[in-house]
């Protein structure tokens, strides 16, 4: 196939699309089916089709968060090149991301199997591309070390130094040997059970 | 600092300050929450409660710090210019959520939805100056999302100008407020009102449940902690029960209903809908708060992951052989970087949707439409489910990509997922919010197939016509005659 599938955002949401629109008319035809042809009341055909109904509510959430998230990221060209850059790049793996991790949803719909291969393809791409720029894009959320509060994510990266200070100030190591392991379980190791 | 982080910043192929500034919107609100950052984390709030590590502490001592910071926090709110400037920095700085959360997300916004000006002139002065503190209480013990089913009940005496209220049966106790355990001396009680023996349904009530100067319980009332929980320790969530309370009739919030005079029960038409506009606001924030959620747990461990080495690096040079940063291993980019997007994802929805609040917000207080809340209220249930359910799988996927640290309470992160995962039940269980989404899918989808029978004529309400429905970009689509092509994407 010519060209990158995850790079045409125009031609993912109507994919989106097009599978909320499966799933939407999926779940109205469950219902709709139990009442005409097994005469259910609208409520029992309501909680019979509950499964059905939740696909079709994730699919179209979900094709309304790619448009919003699309919108967002475009609204960066104005405001800087390289940023506006690594954001796309970053949509387009998510994009594909989605799809990849829920194929059945988009083989439902006709997308096939040499497309699907292609976008795993362009997402081992992306994540060599996007390597660089994996710590320049969590560091950009600028949390300040107090809101993250983790000895594993602080912003000096003294990972070990500080998982080790804390486990010094476990209360369990202010007293050694252990009162308890005293009391209960000293005299057990020189019994001769 | 670690020369393997610094090292990865070097290679930046974008200025990182200036995402920075894209990210909270621009330049001047980045330097604005630094500056209070070091106000309140640096200068102002030395860490002196902390006698041991946060995570050694018991329930009750997570509870009294949460107090103490509270109250700092909140007296100095009051030295800065915009009070509310504050709330971002408390949300963050109790890492086990504040026992005054409820009250200044919830019992704060429902007096402004629910008071009459007479109401709010009474009792928002001193809500918003910490004289009274309040919380909300709706859910009990045997009913939660089926409002219908509360039991909590409000009876009315026409004679003394009061109310009586009752917490019936057992499941009839309220249970969940956040604050109500220990530190809230009001709560606003949603409770089935009759009036002349007539049910009219739920309506919110004042009702003082401490003296406010001992903070004993009043009489007629019991109330508590639930119990440790898997995250939001300090929130003190509790229990209420009401044994014949009686409250003055001024008690009951009337902007959307009231007792007349004459002891008639009066109410405006569009009660139901000024109701979901509440809702529908703290949902909006849930979804920013995932945003936030997110970025906190993909920042740790992709932080982690640069600094911790696994596994023989293939490319050592030289005959000295190196280990591999895990950040290189394509499995854990894979776990790593659709969290980084999902955090934008969620931060790009919660802006959509905030624009179309203020603006249908907008409708209803200038032209009385409330054509559009059904729908806003349909996407941002929905929004609030998904994004939470995302959100705490993404933060589940960051604490198993930090190995056994990332199961040590010290990173952080089960505490993020704890407090993450909270957001897929409260507000709104999501099964269930899903399916009120799908409810206006239904009847959206049903209005353009035509397959109506006569029994859902009664509940197909068409609050847009056509026409607008067609241009709404959210739901446009669903009015085409065929499934939208996929192009050259299908065989």
């Amino acid at each position: 196939r010519e060209g990158k599938i995850v790079s045409d955002v125009d031609g993912l949401l109507r994919l989106f699309s097009a599978s909320a629109y499966y799933h939407c008319h999926f779940a109205f035809d469950q219902v709709d089916c139990r009442m005409r042809v097994q005469g259910q009341s609208f409520e029992k055909a309501w909680i019979e089709c509950q499964v059905d109904l939740i696909k079709a509510a994730k699919s179209h959430l979900i094709y309304y968060m790619m448009i919003k998230y699309w919108e967002w990221v475009s609204s960066g060209e104005k405001y800087d090149l390289n940023i506006s850059q690594v954001l796309k790049r970053l949509a387009y793996f998510y994009f594909g991301f989605i799809i990849n991790e829920n194929k059945g949803d988009f083989l439902a719909v006709g997308l096939d199997l040499t497309s699907i291969e292609q976008i795993q393809d362009e997402l081992s791409t992306l994540m060599v591309e996007l390597r660089n720029d994996m710590i320049p894009l969590v560091d950009a959320f600028d949390l300040h070390d107090m809101v993250l509060m983790s000895a594993i994510g602080c912003k000096d990266g003294n990972v070990y130094d500080r998982l080790f200070n804390l486990a010094k100030k476990a209360p369990l190591n202010q007293v050694d040997p252990n009162p308890s392991f005293i009391k209960y379980i000293k005299d057990l190791t020189k019994s001769k059970l | 600092v670690n020369p393997l982080l610094e090292e990865e910043r070097c290679k930046a192929t974008f200025n990182i300050e200036k995402l920075t500034y894209f990210l909270e919107g621009d330049q001047e609100k980045t330097e604005r929450r630094r500056e209070l950052e070091k106000k309140f984390y640096e200068d102002e709030f030395p860490n002196d409660l902390i006698k041991v590590p946060v995570d050694y502490l018991s329930h009750s001592e997570i509870y009294t710090e949460a107090l103490i910071k509270a109250a700092r926090i909140y007296f100095e709110a009051f030295n800065l210019e915009d009070p509310r400037e504050v709330l971002g920095i408390a949300d963050a700085y109790h890492y086990e959520a504040s026992p005054l959360l409820l009250h200044f997300a919830m019992f704060i916004p429902a007096l402004m939805g629910h008071c009459n000006d007479e109401q709010q002139a009474r009792w928002l002065p001193d809500a918003i100056e910490l004289k009274i503190i309040g919380t909300y209480a709706q859910t009990e013990l045997g009913h939660g999302s089926y409002l219908k089913g509360l039991q909590t009940e409000a009876i009315y005496n026409d004679k003394e100008k009061t109310f009586t209220l009752n917490s019936p049966t057992l499941e009839s106790i309220k249970w969940w407020p956040g604050g109500l355990g220990k530190t809230a001396n009001h709560a606003i009680v949603q409770a089935q009102l009759f009036v002349d023996g007539v049910h009219r349904g739920l309506h919110p009530f004042m009702v003082q449940i401490r003296d406010l100067e001992t903070h004993k319980p009043l009489p007629g009332i019991e109330v508590g902690e639930l119990g440790p929980k898997l995250g939001f320790k300090a929130a003190d969530n509790g229990y209420l029960k009401l044994s014949s309370v009686v409250i003055p009739k001024s008690n009951m919030l009337m902007k959307n209903a009231y007792i007349d005079d004459n002891g008639r029960y009066q109410a405006k038409k569009a009660t139901d809908k000024l109701n979901l506009g509440t809702m529908l606001f703290v949902r909006v924030l849930i979804i920013d708060m995932m945003s936030f959620n997110i970025s906190k747990a993909v920042t740790i461990a992709t932080r982690y992951s640069a600094v911790r080495k696994q596994g023989i690096n293939p490319d050592s040079k030289n005959g000295v052989t190196s280990e591999l940063k895990i950040i290189d291993y394509a499995a854990q980019r894979y776990k790593l970087i659709p969290c980084i997007a999902l955090s934008h994802a969620c931060k790009a929805v919660f802006i959509s949707l905030m624009s179309a609040f203020k603006d249908v917000n907008e409708s209803m207080s200038k032209r009385s439409d409330y054509r559009s809340i059904p729908l806003l209220h349909a996407m941002s249930s929905g929004l609030k489910a998904l994004t939470t359910d995302l959100g705490a799988s993404a933060v589940e996927i960051c604490r198993r990509a930090c190995g056994g640290n990332g199961f040590l309470l010290a990173s952080g992160l089960p505490r993020i997922f704890g407090n993450t995962v909270a957001a897929c039940t409260y507000e709104g269980e999501n099964t269930i919010l899903y399916l009120q989404t799908a409810r206006y899918l239904y009847k959206t989808v049903r209005l353009v197939s035509n397959h109506g029978s006569s029994s859902m004529e009664s509940n197909t309400k068409v609050t847009l016509n056509l026409k607008e429905r067609e241009t709404s970009q959210s739901i446009g689509y669903l009015y085409r005659v065929t499934r939208p092509d996929i192009g050259n994407l299908g065989k």
